[in-house]
């Protein structure tokens, strides 16, 4: 199984349609600070079903949404997609190439499709349960979670292998 | 549940034990459950070892040799499910050039299995990238990706050209 | 006890606004104690404006972006009492290369009353030096001052030359 | 007021005597994870009187002695010394130039010289109580203390300018 194409629209500081190209090797996200490589990884996995504002770093979800900028109006809503090659049949479905999608509307209403079908968030975890991209595996490691083991606290440590099995 | 935890536990542990040594080649890491005799209560004990004279504790370690450690415990956490990629957001801050390189190396020991997307300020790991992505933000407010670099065993894969070096 | 606080807290909020300014030149910042109209039990606000359109929160900024803040509220702190030296600790990681030439634009503004110890792992930042000790285990566990480097004005000071650029 | 110089022999990693000197300007420390920069700033704060575990990363005070490595056994004592310049009269001595070591042995005696006349501890703390050196002073910036600011920590926020008024 991999990624393929990782697709913004409209989320965070992503006014413009973005689209974003993964093979086999090292993938860099290079940029000055606060251009918004960070927010590439949250549309990763806000596409995949992470639902906490503390992850997302928005208090509400509608934060999410492109809020405007000097010289844009904020916009109506934001939408990512993500294109998965199924290769070796991890994902229990007859698809060879799987899109999903999320969008987001300022009134707060959301819509999820999976191969341009409408389906609930719940189908989108219940997708990817037994793999590691749930939205509470390990898929992405980030400094502060490197601090928190770093900081002796044990809670912490402990709860990272609890939530591993 | 305990048995869950412990099989996953030990799948952990094994994992460390590997990763540790590819980051610390003359070192040797491993993880513990101490303090009861309930796999569920007890508390886990990581032991590090960079050098072979001494092991230490997660306090007696630098900042960067910490950093290093606890990469290898997120990374063993996050092997034990498969995932397609694994997303790395600056994580190479705190290391010097030396453990960037056996960084990138144990990252390049996984990518048959796992795509990396690593966001980075770093100028080594940036060389190191089969994939370049920058971000930035031309117009304010508004995220674009401008350069994009695609290179695959010294040639440029975009412009259809060898790279020099 | 309230009069002190309210005076110190008076002190480190004028310096902050200067500081701030200095690391974001088209930013604003400011520090408001809010909750409380006993200013001992209020908490402190921090209010970063990293560009002229919008104040944000904390939680909104980008890593680089919140460390600079964090960085000119301690050194705010810092110059509420006089002292010789002010030591940093690494405290760059985290920033691109732009905010790195500013960090140290701004250090080199108060180098008349202070002496600056700059830990760093950064290339730029250490170019800016104008004393460099490189330390280094050459024997296993032993540390050891190798490489000194004095300049000033383009003359090295150790090997009494000037210094080529 | 300035610093001109840190000697350090038998504290933690610096086995060897190991002499640094200080001018105005930006002082660079450089070298690879674990070589020991931050034992310089440890052995910095111990001279002025820090007395935290929790700051000198030791859990006992004797373990800031030289532990013994690969070929050189473990040394019986520690000693650090600084010398500043008291120019401008801001330390109340009638001295122009200020020596202040710190020593402790094994056994966990520990030893203090003000200018080679033996002193407490409270009286280096005392020298330095109305300036910004004292070890409670923010004249230490490190990564660790920007997290706290930025993880929103009311209470750690708080206490950072409780501490300075
Ligand atoms: N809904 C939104 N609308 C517009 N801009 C947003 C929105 N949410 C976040 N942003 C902006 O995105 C920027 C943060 O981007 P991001 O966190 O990705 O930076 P970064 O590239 O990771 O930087 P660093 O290197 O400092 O970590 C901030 O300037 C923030 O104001
Ligand atoms: N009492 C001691 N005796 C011998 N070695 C010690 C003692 N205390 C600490 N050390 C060693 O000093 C080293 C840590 O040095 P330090 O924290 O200064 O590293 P650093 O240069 O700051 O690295 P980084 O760039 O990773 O932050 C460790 O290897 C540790 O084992
Ligand atoms: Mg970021
Ligand atoms: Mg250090």
């Amino acid at each position: 199984m991999y990624i393929s194409e990782l697709d913004i629209f409209g989320f965070k500081s992503f006014a413009n349609r973005t689209r974003l190209k993964f093979s086999q090797g090292l993938t860099c996200v290079v940029g000055p600070n606060g251009c918004g490589k960070t927010n590439v990884v949250d549309a990763l996995r806000w596409v995949m079903g992470e639902q906490k504002g503390s992850v997302l770093r928005s208090d509400r979800m509608t934060d999410l949404i492109f809020g405007g900028s000097k010289y844009k109006k904020p916009l109506n809503y934001a939408e990512v997609s993500l294109n998965i090659h199924n290769n070796r049949q991890v994902l229990s479905l007859a698809y060879e190439n799987v899109v999903i999608s999320r969008r987001l509307y300022r009134d707060g209403t959301s819509e999820y499709f999976l191969n341009q079908t409408p389906v609930r968030l719940k189908d989108i975890h219940d997708l990817f349960l037994d793999t590691g991209m749930s939205s509470n595996a390990y898929s992405v490691i980030e400094l502060k979670m490197v601090e928190d083991i770093l900081n002796e606290n044990r809670e912490s440590r402990k709860y990272l292998f609890e939530e591993a099995a | 549940a305990r048995k869950q935890f412990t099989q996953v536990f030990e799948q952990i542990r094994s994992n460390f034990q590997k990763t540790y040594a590819l980051f610390f080649p003359e070192g040797s890491g491993d993880l513990k459950l101490i303090g009861n005799s309930d796999p569920l209560e007890a508390d886990v004990e990581i032991y590090a070892r960079p050098k072979t004279k001494e092991l230490k504790t997660m306090k007696a370690l630098s900042g960067g040799e910490k950093a290093l450690t606890a990469i290898a415990l997120l990374f063993s956490v996050y092997l034990v499910k498969p995932s397609p990629y694994c997303i790395l957001d600056e994580v190479d801050a705190p290391l010097d050039d030396r453990n960037v390189d056996r960084f990138i190396s144990v990252l390049r020991h996984f990518t048959e299995t796992t795509q990396f997307i690593i966001v980075t300020h770093n100028k080594l790991t940036m060389k190191s990238a089969d994939y370049l992505y920058g971000v930035t933000m031309q117009e304010e407010g508004v995220s674009k990706i401008v350069s994009v670099q695609f290179k695959k065993n010294g040639y440029d894969l975009l412009h259809k050209v060898p790279i020099s070096s």
